[in-house]
């Protein structure tokens, strides 16, 4: 199973993961 | 060798697999050569078709039964294990998937009664601190993908890209649809101009931001009530407010509740506030982003909310069940708008908010703890890509106009089958 997030966001919102990075439920994945 | 040439005696057998796989791939080019053109890849609206792309692989699968599978594999293992096998046989499970049981709620492994329970095993309070960014992970994953929507495409996988638009549903302008009984439809709450105006002012949003003319119809400006409704021939079934259905909550809870998410938005909790963070369209300066998590099998099957959200409405776009393991996502192209997948539509702080679970041959059933009227992976042939039915959440909450949620909030999950 897989889950798509996508928001509109400042230009400036900066992701803080990587691609195959593991996380887990209410870790950061970005912020602005 | 002119021995073994000449004097082994030749035996014939039959190679089921092969000649399975053989047939597979023949059905499904005539099936491809009957139903489409490669020329063709727009509808009459103008609208792209969604079609089966990849290597000879994805073709097998597609030629296969996977929705029948999934049911089958869901009632398998919704069968009662016995008592005594099940401490065993959840910790060799465990073992090979890689979970952890030291952080589920139900430390006596004897309380879940089949693997599909503990499947979706709850994790104990605390398991998961929540960070105090703007935006958390949903849900226990690996991130496959992540970056900004370009020119209405999201990638799937480096290099592999599919519409926005048909992962989302598009509106469309047109006759109203027939499958929506009159009756029904005069008892439905009114999504008004200012809501449906907004849902499309995000199509449009794209178009402004990005510059790239996408296909999205206009908005229909009627102000009466029924046919304010999108009219989307694409759509099937009724719409409804799975609020009213779903809404047994004690009110004072619920205007807490509201009034915290509210706070979480950075917007006070009046109805006027409210409804100007609904009419913001899309503010110059931002953009579209997407992340894409994937759960393997021995992760936490629970999903919940990223943010401080409301989300507007559902739609449920029922579709293939296709394996969303990192191998096939590479490989078959369009591979989150052919599967099964709810998508909650809604606003956040900053604007729009999507956030779209989609199943998988495995777990093919999703579930939204406020939404006791969705019903996944159910049987019967799939309608067209791209058709969803749609419900909306404007009874959840009497602030908001959707349903309110918090960071880390439980929101639903993926079950087995």
């Amino acid at each position: 199973s897989t889950i798509v997030l996508v928001f509109e966001a400042p230009q400036d919102f900066k992701f803080s993961i990587k691609a195959d990075q593991k996380v887990k439920v209410g870790q950061r994945i970005g912020d602005v | 060798v002119i021995n073994a040439w000449t004097q082994t005696p030749t035996k014939w057998y039959p190679i089921p697999i092969a000649v399975g796989a053989m047939l597979l791939v023949v059905i499904q080019y005539r099936r491809k050569r009957k139903f489409s053109s490669p020329q063709v890849d727009v509808d009459h609206d103008g609208v792209e078709v969604i079609k089966l792309k990849g290597p000879w692989q994805v073709h097998v699968l597609g030629a296969l039964p996977l929705r029948n599978m999934s049911r089958v594999w869901g009632y398998i293992n919704s069968l009662e294990l016995p008592a005594w096998f099940r401490p065993f046989g959840f910790r060799v499970y465990a073992l090979a998937f890689g979970c952890n049981l030291d952080e589920i709620e139900e430390q006596d492994l004897t309380a879940y009664r089949s693997l599909g329970e503990f499947f979706y095993r709850k994790l104990k309070e605390g398991a998961r601190p929540v960070d105090d960014a703007v935006l958390v992970s949903p849900a226990d994953g690996t991130v496959l993908h992540f970056g900004t929507v370009q020119g209405s495409r999201v990638e799937q996988v480096k290099g592999i890209t599919y519409s926005l638009d048909a992962l989302l549903g598009v509106e469309r302008p047109g006759t109203p649809p027939a499958s929506i009984a009159p009756s029904h439809r005069d008892s439905m709450p009114v999504v008004d101009d200012h809501e449906f105006a907004n849902v499309n002012g995000i199509e449009y949003s794209l178009d402004q931001l990005i510059g790239t003319g996408t296909s999205t119809p206009s908005t229909p400006t009627s102000t009466s009530p029924t046919s304010s409704f999108p009219n989307n021939p694409r759509k099937f079934g009724s719409q409804i407010d799975a609020s009213v259905i779903e809404s047994s909550r004690n009110i004072q809870e619920t205007l807490a509740h509201d009034a915290s998410v509210a706070l979480e938005m950075g917007v006070k909790p009046t109805l006027e506030r409210a409804q100007s963070l609904y009419g913001a369209s899309v503010k110059p300066g931002n953009s579209l982003f997407f992340t894409v998590i994937y759960l393997a099998p021995g992760d936490y099957h629970r999903f919940h909310s990223p943010t401080a959200w409301v989300v507007e409405k559902r739609r449920h776009f029922v579709g293939e069940l296709f394996s969303v393991s990192p191998y096939i996502a590479k490989r078959l192209e369009n591979l989150f708008i052919l599967n099964e997948r709810v998508a909650l539509l809604g606003k956040w702080r900053y604007g729009f908010f999507g956030m779209v679970p989609v199943g998988a041959t495995n777990v093919g059933s999703i579930k939204i703890n406020f939404d006791q009227a969705l019903r996944t992976n159910e049987r019967g042939r799939p309608p067209p890509p791209g058709t969803y039915s749609e419900a909306v959440y404007s009874a959840a909450s009497p602030i908001l106009n959707g349903q309110p949620l918090l960071p880390a909030q439980e929101m639903g999950g993926f079950c087995l089958g």
